[in-house]
């Protein structure tokens, strides 16, 4: 049976710690500035 | 299960890349004006899968001006992109492109320039020049003395204007007023022209020959003069490249706009 995770368990997990050295990916765009921004 | 959609595509991804790179060169083989502009950075991409091998695209590209007037035949990839300090010009473009079988088209493109904020260059540069507007009286002035005194002193070709690109107030220290301008070869020699300067019209297509001039009146502390002209030689014309217009704004393509 598929129970719901209760919010606090939830967010319990939410806490779970990254691992050593993690990097989000970075967002697709915008893309690299070439120049300069003005 | 269906298979999962595409990833969507990140803006500098090799495929968001060529794609902007297609509609860069669509933008300055289609401009007719000014300058030509650099891709500066993809701002977004979008695709709409529209069957096996074939992709709409959207693109919003943020581009900056070159050096390279939009009739020098310099390779973009030669064109220095002006610097902040020269009063960079922005381009805000929106193309629509359609990838089959890998080939890209362009469909629509809409263009708008801008210069940058006049407040940004003098809190950075106090001293750096403005761009002026092209049709303030001190830039014609010194656009008409400079073409006058190339024609006087040329042995080639009588000169006549095409347009004004860009001009440059220096309020300090001095006074000086900076212009570039591209012109077109006619068939008189500047000797002819001197006799009937009616008769001196631009060269045909088939024998066109366009050129580029940069010219620096100072007034302060003392009148100074200076002109640089330098002639493309004749090439193969784009197919309708209308000889005046309004320099510093990209229009969007008449019929072609993005819906």
């Amino acid at each position: 049976s598929v129970a719901k995770r209760a919010v606090a368990v939830a967010a319990q997990h939410d806490k779970v710690p990254r691992p050593v050295g993690f990097v989000p990916p970075l967002p697709p765009c915008p893309g690299k500035i070439r120049h300069f921004d003005i | 299960v269906p298979a999962a959609p595409p990833a969507p595509l990140g803006c500098d991804d090799p495929e968001s890349e060529a794609a902007a790179e297609a509609a860069v060169n669509y933008i300055n083989g289609h401009s007719h004006h000014g300058y030509k502009f650099a891709l500066n950075r993809i701002e977004d991409i979008r695709v709409v899968p529209q069957g096996p091998n074939n992709d709409i695209i959207f693109l919003e590209l943020d581009l900056l001006e070159t050096r390279c007037h939009i009739l020098s035949p310099t390779p973009l990839d030669n064109c220095t992109v002006r610097s902040f300090a020269e009063h960079a010009v922005e381009g805000d473009c929106d193309v629509k492109l359609q990838r089959v079988d890998g080939i890209l088209s362009v469909l629509a493109s809409k263009c708008h320039s801008h210069a940058d904020s006049s407040e940004d260059i003098l809190k950075v540069c106090p001293d750096c020049p403005l761009l002026a507007s092209l049709n303030n009286t001190e830039v014609l002035e010194t656009v008409s003395a400079a073409l006058n005194d190339y024609n006087s002193k040329t042995t080639g070709s009588y000169l006549r204007l095409l347009e004004i690109g860009r001009a440059q107030i220096q309020h300090h220290p001095g006074h000086a007023v900076a212009t570039e301008f591209a012109v077109g070869a006619t068939n008189c020699t500047a000797k002819e022209a001197k006799a009937n300067v009616e008769a001196c019209q631009l060269l045909p297509k088939d024998q066109s020959n366009f050129g580029f001039c940069t010219a620096v009146l100072t007034k302060l502390p003392s009148q100074d003069l200076q002109v640089d002209c330098q002639l493309y030689g004749h090439q193969v014309p784009a197919p309708d490249i209308p000889l005046l217009s309004r320099p510093g704004v990209t229009y969007a393509h008449p019929g072609q706009d993005t819906s």
